[in-house]
């Protein structure tokens, strides 16, 4: 499965 | 984490380590526009909200905190220490144009309706076109110093670098943010005639200057 959003990015 | 995104945050870093490089040591801010550095700021502040509500490692806080300080170091650079310096008649971009449909968008299209939500929504597409007024100016003025071609370049690559962090990650991953993907793009594409210039002037020893 698609994992759509975390923001564990900058 | 893996490399392109290591490269990319490091590309960024360097980015804004070299404008404050370039501001302290030659005492100026010419050639800078303080609208873009001001739209960075904002940028900054509406996406790490989330500092105060989740933690993702020591690594994701201190670049978090470090953007966002030196986001206001430069804009205080601009406006106020060397503000003699500071060329606002060449920086005449309307960021209206970019900050109200950017919000009405982020308003419209986002991953959940929800204020930290649509303010993190909001700063991908601002950062997007953030970059715009700066770009506005060296096409303005018709150049630009070496020192700023590097930051541009610099700033740049961190998207692009970004983009094939994201195909790595849909592959290997199966992660997917289709906001940040497209936003990215965007950005990414906005750099690519200076790309172009920079790749075929400034790395040959001549500084980037436009036929009038």
């Amino acid at each position: 499965s698609v994992v759509c959003v975390s923001h564990d990015e900058l | 984490m893996n490399i392109f995104r290591l490269v990319g945050d490091m590309s960024h870093l360097l980015a804004i380590i070299i404008l404050l490089m370039k501001m302290w040591k030659s005492r100026s801010v010419a050639g800078i526009s303080g609208k873009s550095q001001i739209l960075f700021a904002i940028v900054f502040t509406t996406r790490y909200l989330d500092l105060f509500t989740s933690f993702v490692s020591i690594y994701n806080t201190s670049m978090k905190v470090f953007f966002i300080g030196t986001s206001y170091v430069t804009v205080y650079f601009i406006y106020q220490h060397f503000k003699p310096t500071y060329d606002s008649n060449h920086d005449t971009f309307r960021v209206e144009f970019l900050i109200v449909p950017v919000g009405g968008l982020a308003f419209l299209v986002n991953h959940e309706f929800s204020l930290l939500e649509i303010l993190w929504t909001f700063s991908i597409y601002l950062e997007s076109v953030a970059i715009l007024p700066q770009l506005f100016m060296v096409s303005k003025t018709g150049e630009a110093e070496s020192i700023t071609s590097h930051y541009l370049f610099a700033l740049g690559s961190y998207r692009a670098l970004y983009l094939l962090n994201w195909i790595y990650r849909y592959y290997f991953e199966g992660f997917f943010d289709l906001i940040a993907v497209v936003a990215g793009c965007v950005q990414t594409i906005l750099y690519c005639d200076f790309f172009y210039l920079y790749i075929t002037k400034v790395l040959k020893g001549k500084k980037i200057s436009l036929p009038a």
